[in-house]
């Protein structure tokens, strides 16, 4: 069993994860934030035996779409900063994917 | 050390989460939702000593109760879709856990 | 490839997240629930080459300094419940880190 832990884009996550329902895989969905644009974005959760991280993998990669975009990050300080913001573009989309290990895995 | 993942149902969360500060566990709660139902859940970080997986595994059996419900799960699409709910019976309750194994676990 | 998962207070991220950010680490943040007091706390995830997992603990314990604080846990019982809460003295601060084995890592 592995649990594969993927970071996507919000606007990615619907067809995503409607295409890991039609194949019949088990999804939990969380709200996070990007530690560099400060701006949100989704964590699943995917419980899939061994042999299916493959197809999830292949499913994740064609519907995380990776496109250019100009952003500001966010400055983190207070009125005494001297933090000045400067557009830049970043590469968004895509999926960050963790595929990890499970030691035992209980359906109660 | 074990970190134990859990998916539960929200309505099972307090009592869970009760019994497990009782008997002295750390735990952290974070807000999800399910994939297919579309509606919130919980899912809970359990970080244990490789000899307690068994104890909390039985504590989740015991506190969340597997029970069946109609339910119609949301449409993702928009005005286009032709997509036509009907209500279904699924089994909710219960509880989805992974044992992950932890290579090294840190209190500062 | 290790997935650190870091539990920390939410006073405590911004710093954190700054300098994680600027030794270009890639962090996802997201907001999490102590079992005991019930209130908010973070939860970052952090996935790092295996031999940068001593540099970002380090960075963890310096930015997560542990305070003490007179709290009352919140009851979670309702009307009919006998809970008298009374104030406590709790060491708060501080982080709790899970270091993860990642079986296979991908960025699309
Ligand atoms: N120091 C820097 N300088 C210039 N550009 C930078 C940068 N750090 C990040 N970026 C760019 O900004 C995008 C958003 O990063 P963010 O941290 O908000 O949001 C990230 C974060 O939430 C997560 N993530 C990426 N790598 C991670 C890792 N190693 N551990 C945990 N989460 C990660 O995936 C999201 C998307 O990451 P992705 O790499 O596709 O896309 C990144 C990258 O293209
Ligand atoms: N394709 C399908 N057709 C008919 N019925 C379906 C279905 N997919 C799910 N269900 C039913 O709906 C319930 C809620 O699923 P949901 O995905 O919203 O919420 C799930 C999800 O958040 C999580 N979960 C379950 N398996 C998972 C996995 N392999 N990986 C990650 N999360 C999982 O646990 C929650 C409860 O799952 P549980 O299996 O007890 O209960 C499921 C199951 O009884
Ligand atoms: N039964 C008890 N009696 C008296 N005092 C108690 C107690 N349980 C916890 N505390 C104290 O309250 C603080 C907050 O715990 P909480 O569960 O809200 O928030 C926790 C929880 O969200 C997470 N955490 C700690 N250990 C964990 C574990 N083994 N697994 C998962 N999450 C954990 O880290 C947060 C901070 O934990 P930390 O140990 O630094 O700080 C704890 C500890 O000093």
């Amino acid at each position: 069993m592995k649990l594969i832990i993927s970071i996507i884009q919000d606007k990615d996550a619907p067809r995503l994860i409607e295409e890991l329902m039609e194949k019949n895989f088990g999804v939990t969905k969380m709200a996070s934030t990007g530690g560099f644009l400060k701006s949100g974005n989704t964590t699943l959760l995917i419980g899939v035996d061994d042999n299916q991280v493959d197809e999830v993998v292949d499913i994740i990669d064609e519907k995380c779409r990776s496109r250019k975009q100009m952003v500001t990050p966010l400055p983190m300080g207070g009125p005494g900063d001297s933090y000045v913001p400067y557009p830049i573009e970043v590469k968004v989309g895509g999926a960050t994917i963790f595929v990890i290990n499970v030691d035992r895995f209980e359906k109660i």
